[in-house]
């Protein structure tokens, strides 16, 4: 582990009074080793190797603490100061029942937002929300078929008009049927699309435009390497987000792109889904994903 | 890339930022870089950017050797369908890379059938019920929540008697952490080989392009769970650059096949390791 690799280097250090540029230098290396590893972006891990060295050199070492510890501690907190949510800036997810909230997912190809709809529609409802599942991916065989049975399964109601219906005219007709139901709470599920796709982005922005959502969920999978910036900016830039939800973190990829797409949209991860089932969707903590993202 | 002259530092940061930003690992990058300057030492001359990207494609040559473009459904001695099982973690694209492959064989006169292996995922049927009708495959299903393997079971059995010259076996996406559903993978090798000697005649890894360093771990643990023979990388057609395929080319002696560049039937193409290298170098 990191943590193994740098007790190794400063056991050579022994004696020293402060850490240097000098005698972190090969623990610089080591880390922006595990960072690339754990898949955060090769420009964010600059950027934090470079505030660690500012944060760390200079300081003393702490009477009776081991160079090393103290070091890691320096890496892990500045590692879970980057993924933490800025109350002041942060639009925090909260839903209130009664009241019309609007929940828009969006995300690339197979990211985990059909699933993701399903699993937050479920966690809503114990805050005492009616939510209304909107089948708003017209282009993928079955996709309408799998958030029905999503629904389904969940005894929470799906609104479809079919493949045929743009799903701006989908959204509308899903806000009135809510309000003569008394749902309150629209999670509109969208086809998975590349950013670099203009007219599906158009599409995007023309549904945030048509419903103005209270949320809007990026939906990310926990494996993605370097791309993972590409995609959170441009669905930041060009739609909008307001938190990101991670997903299959319970398989065994480091989770780098938690930090990268944090760094590069402002944006906090909100949630994080550890399996396939309804109830596998958990809260974010920046620190045991720093844990894990260090390795 | 905005290089010139010699194969100097600034070079090779860029070089190296570009292949580490493409997704290939740390490991391979720094192989690559050794290998470009061994190919560039003694060349006297200021390199072009032509010149660079011809010795970065030597330098990866021999790891996109690992390559076997394309798909060849060669009919078995027994004169059975030939069978392909395509496998792969959640949402890498499996279901919609057996549409495209369906396609290619209905459009070579080739009787296709598709079958409903995944039993778990909701409406995974469905969508690939759609796709079979789409692609004029036939279609083998059963009802939901049941054993993949009896299935495939079944399922080859009607292959053989209809006649069925290609057969794909879609299975449902598996974390390959789960060690319940790898088992599960293996016991559906090892049924389909029970009902088909010499089946399943391949089994196509699918990656997702947008995927890390994960990859690796998802080869390695696929490959040693069932006979993987060819991987397929998907949505190229995006950003990402795939770059993790070099670690996985140069580690594992799995050729890769064929790459996804869009959702509809007729995005595949044959691997070029060529244009590969060319979009990795940037
Ligand atoms: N293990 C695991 N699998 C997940 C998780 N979230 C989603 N999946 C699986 O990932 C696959 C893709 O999920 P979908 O919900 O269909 O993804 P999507 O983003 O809606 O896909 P598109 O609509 O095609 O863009 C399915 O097999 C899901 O069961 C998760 O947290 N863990
Ligand atoms: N842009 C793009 N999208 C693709 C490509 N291949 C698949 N997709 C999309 O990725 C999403 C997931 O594809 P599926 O075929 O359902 O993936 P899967 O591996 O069968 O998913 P599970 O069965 O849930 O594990 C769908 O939205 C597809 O349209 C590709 O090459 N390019
Ligand atoms: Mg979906
Ligand atoms: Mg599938």
């Amino acid at each position: 582990t990191l943590g193994d690799k740098f007790e190794g280097i400063f056991r050579k250090l022994r004696g020293q009074k402060s850490l240097s540029e000098d005698n972190i230098k090969e623990a610089m290396r080591e880390v922006r080793m595990a960072l690339l590893e754990a898949d955060v972006n090769y420009l964010i891990v600059k950027e934090f190797v470079s505030r660690v060295r500012e944060t760390a050199v200079g300081q003393e070492i702490v009477k009776g603490v081991d160079p090393a510890q103290q070091l890691f501690y320096i890496v892990h907190k500045e590692l879970v100061r980057m993924m933490e949510g800025e109350a002041e800036t942060d639009k925090p997810f909260a839903v209130q029942p009664a009241k019309e909230n609007n929940i828009m997912l969006l995300g690339l190809q197979g990211a985990g937002k059909t699933t993701f709809c399903g699993k937050l529609a479920r966690w809503i409802e114990k805050e005492g929300c009616k939510p209304l599942l909107v089948a708003c991916d017209v282009y993928r065989p079955a996709a309408i078929e799998q958030l029905k049975q999503v629904g389904g399964g969940l005894g929470i109601p799906v609104f479809e008009m079919g493949t045929e219906t743009p799903p701006l005219k989908i959204v509308q007709e899903a806000r009135k049927w809510a309000r003569e139901n008394h749902r309150d709470t629209l999670l509109i599920d969208t086809a998975g699309r590349l950013h670099i796709d203009e007219v599906k982005m158009e599409e995007l922005q023309g549904i945030r435009d048509t419903i103005k959502p209270d949320y809007v969920f990026l939906v990310a999978d926990a494996m993605t390497g370097q791309d993972a910036v590409n995609s959170a900016k441009s669905f930041n830039d060009e739609i909008g987000i307001d938190g990101v939800c991670l997903t299959k973190l319970d398989g065994d990829a480091r989770g780098g792109a938690a930090l990268s797409i944090k760094a590069v949209t402002g944006k906090p991860v909100v949630f994080v889904g550890v399996g396939e089932k309804p109830d596998d969707l958990e809260r974010f903590h920046p620190d045991r994903v720093a844990q894990r993202i260090l390795g | 890339l905005g290089i010139s002259g010699k194969l100097d530092e600034e070079t090779i940061e860029e070089l190296e930022a570009a292949l580490l930003q493409g997704d290939v690992s740390a490991e391979t990058t720094q192989k690559i870089i050794a290998r470009m300057k061994a190919v560039v030492k003694g060349r006297d001359k200021d390199l072009t950017p032509e010149d660079l990207l011809d010795v970065f494609k030597e330098s990866v040559r021999e790891i996109l050797a690992n390559s076997a473009p394309g798909f060849e459904p060669v009919p078995p001695p027994d004169g059975g369908p030939y069978v392909v099982m395509v496998v792969g973690v959640n949402g890498a694209g499996k279901t919609t890379t057996i549409a495209k492959m369906a396609k290619r064989c209905t459009d070579a006169g080739l009787r296709t059938m598709l079958v409903a292996g995944d039993t778990f995922r909701a409406a995974a049927v469905e969508q690939l019920e759609v796709w079979a009708t789409r692609t004029g495959a036939d279609f083998v299903r059963a009802p939901h929540g049941s054993d993949a393997a009896a299935l495939c079971y079944d399922a080859l059995a009607k292959a053989r008697q209809r006649g069925s010259q290609v057969v794909f076996i879609d299975t449902a996406g598996r974390l390959h952490t789960k060690s319940t559903l790898m088992d599960e993978l293996a016991k559906i090798e090892r049924v389909i080989a029970k009902q088909l000697p010499g089946a399943p005649h391949e089994t196509l890894l699918v990656l997702d392009a947008t995927t890390g360093q994960n990859a690796l771990q998802q080869v390695k643990t696929f490959s040693a769970c069932v006979r993987v023979t060819g991987l397929i990388l998907t949505k190229l057609d995006g950003t990402a650059k795939g770059g993790i395929l070099l670690s996985i080319l140069d580690q594992y002696r799995i050729p890769i096949t064929l790459i996804g560049v869009g959702e509809s039937a007729a995005d595949l193409r044959d691997f070029d390791p060529d244009q590969f290298a060319m979009a990795l170098f940037g």
